[in-house]
């Protein structure tokens, strides 16, 4: 199988929905400059294959959702001050501050047969999943991944940005531990 | 649980040589380097370390911490190349990898991947160095829409154009 | 204590700024990002920390750990160089650091780098990318002398050649 | 002052005597392929202000020394057996396993004025710092390089490869901890 296409809604710097799609090629580079979004892109691959969110730079799930220019002098960054944190929210439909965020995988298993894979980040910051617009559990849900040879516990077909030279050093005991995730 | 371990590592350790050889041959060392994995505990292996040594060509060094930057890059790949062998996803995303390769090392990675990548074996890879991405069927470029402060993309399939 | 500790903090806070907005100034923002300073603890600086903020042109975020590859590398080196123009050194080594900048950020970063160095502030730069390293005064060349199994090198002024 | 040459004698990958002369230039790049010895250069100049072999990538000091093709067959790299080490040992004047290395900078505090300073690994496997040829002890060597701006403890003008990201992202404490060396 491969992956011929992607769709992000407020997903990090991605305002609003993008579709991307990869055509028929097999060797596909993402290119821009510092800054634009291609490792965003990548966690955006991450995220709907179900990698805890600790691994996308970002603490927690609404860390992932697009925050547009949020007006320093109207709400501070930082601040912790529960009207603003109110004031914030009551501009649900602003699409600088939207409330929710997805991402959908367009994966085709064969000719003519192609699954959609969707996780979405809800108002209560949880995460919901879908394939083909049905809603699954998070097992169910990694159990059709694992059919593909998508093993997402081992992430041995995800190499982030900077981690490249540690897996030549890792420790014994960590490519043991590799070993047995993919044995 | 030893035997499923032990298949995946004997696949593993015979495929390794091979792929880094594939990954370190040049004109001057037309053999290419030669890569290995070593068990610490022959019995219980799963409870101990496995220990990887790569030596790239006319080198004599086996420890992993001697290596460079570009050497160990390279040993990394091949790490990964020889675990999906045993193991396929079908796909893979690499985010600059090639960040610590000179122009040589780019070239050899760049065709590995033309040479592996198929239907059942994807990549995805971002790169700043047009040695890489230009050998690639298609591009997505990702630039920042200022006003909108979003980012955008835009796809290109290279094989419609003369290479 | 406090007062050697304050005198170092406020210098290089009022330095940091500037440094970043002359790595990071660009047609589209012809004015750069901006970088500050800030005390966790005002009453006894020396035992608590030092916050570093950069946020490049035209984006909102303050956060270090948001900002991209690229993006932490520039932050970096205006850091790096606003603290040395408190305490200056006769020179700086710098390993590869342009690894995860694109060819703008080295452009830019090349330009400062020939706009400060001088008889007292020299730069020795390792790099792999042509847009830094052939702006230098001279090049010292490395390469690998096979059969004796050594490192050798070569040295060229490139200020006797035609730009 | 500025450094204006160096001299690296079996320092890692640096067989026999090199001399490298930086000339007048006051920017200098290092160019080579991978695993050329760009990096053991960086090594040499860090090792000759007097940084610890731990930053150098190696464990001990003799790590340092340059090691030739030793060959496989004869003594296998990994042998702990007494007799090989003493083999090794006896083979004292084989330019593949010199028993020592220095490592000597030229730097020029002003016009017809330059210093000489020299770090070497002693066959015990200790340093030895001299001052133009005259023995001196560690920190009367660390005291002049400091007369000169070099201060190795706060080492904020040495970037190792791979090292210049988490200098953005050091945690407050590191940074304050910074601030007080220099201060
Ligand atoms: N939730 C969010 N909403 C909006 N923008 C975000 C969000 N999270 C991150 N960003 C922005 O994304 C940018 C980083 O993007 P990314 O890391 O994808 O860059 P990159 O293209 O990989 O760059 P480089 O080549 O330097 O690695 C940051 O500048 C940050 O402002
Ligand atoms: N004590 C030693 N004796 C001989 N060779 C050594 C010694 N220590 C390290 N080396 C060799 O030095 C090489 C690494 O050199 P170095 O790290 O300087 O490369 P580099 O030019 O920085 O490469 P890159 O561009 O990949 O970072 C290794 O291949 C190793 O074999
Ligand atoms: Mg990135
Ligand atoms: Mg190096």
């Amino acid at each position: 199988g491969r992956l011929v296409g992607l769709e992000l809604h407020n997903f990090k710097s991605y305002r609003g929905t993008a579709s991307i799609g990869f055509g028929s090629g097999n060797f596909i580079s993402i290119i821009g400059p510092n800054g634009s979004g291609k490792s965003n892109m990548m966690d955006a691959i991450s995220f709907v294959l179900g990698i805890r969110s600790s691994h996308l730079r970002s603490s927690k799930l609404k860390d992932l959702i697009y925050r547009g220019r949020i007006d320093d002098e109207k709400y501070p960054a930082d601040s912790s001050d529960l009207e603003d944190q109110l004031a914030i929210e009551d501009d649900e439909d602003d699409p600088n501050n939207p409330r929710t965020a997805y991402v959908e995988a367009i994966y085709e298993r064969g000719k003519d047969d192609s699954v959609r894979f969707r996780r979405t980040i809800t108002v209560q910051g949880t995460s919901e999943y879908k394939i083909n617009e049905e809603l699954v559990s998070a097992s169910e849900y990694s159990n059709v991944l694992k059919k593909e040879g998508i093993l997402i516990k081992a992430r041995n077909f995800l190499v982030f940005q900077g981690d490249v030279e540690q897996i030549a050093s890792q420790s014994p005991q960590d490519l043991t531990k590799l070993m047995e995730t993919i044995s | 649980r030893y035997n499923l371990f032990m298949e995946a590592f004997d696949f593993i350790s015979t495929k390794i040589d091979s792929t880094y050889k594939d990954l370190t041959k040049a004109e001057a060392s037309p053999l290419g380097g030669s890569a290995y994995l070593t068990l610490e505990d022959e019995e219980e292996p799963y409870n101990s370390g496995i220990k990887y040594h790569a030596m790239p060509p006319l080198k004599r060094f086996r420890d992993m911490e001697l290596l460079s930057g570009g050497e160990k890059t390279v040993a990394a790949l091949a790490l990964l190349f020889a675990i999906h062998s045993f193991q396929p996803s079908p796909f893979f995303v690499l985010d600059e990898v090639d960040a610590a390769l000179d122009n040589a090392n780019i070239q050899r990675v760049a065709n590995y991947i033309v040479k592996h990548s198929g239907p059942n074996f994807q990549f995805i890879v971002i790169s700043l160095k047009n040695g890489l991405f230009e050998k690639s069927d298609a591009l997505v470029g990702i630039y920042r829409e200022q006003v909108k402060n979003s980012s955008k993309t835009l796809s290109i399939d290279l094989r419609e154009y003369p290479r």
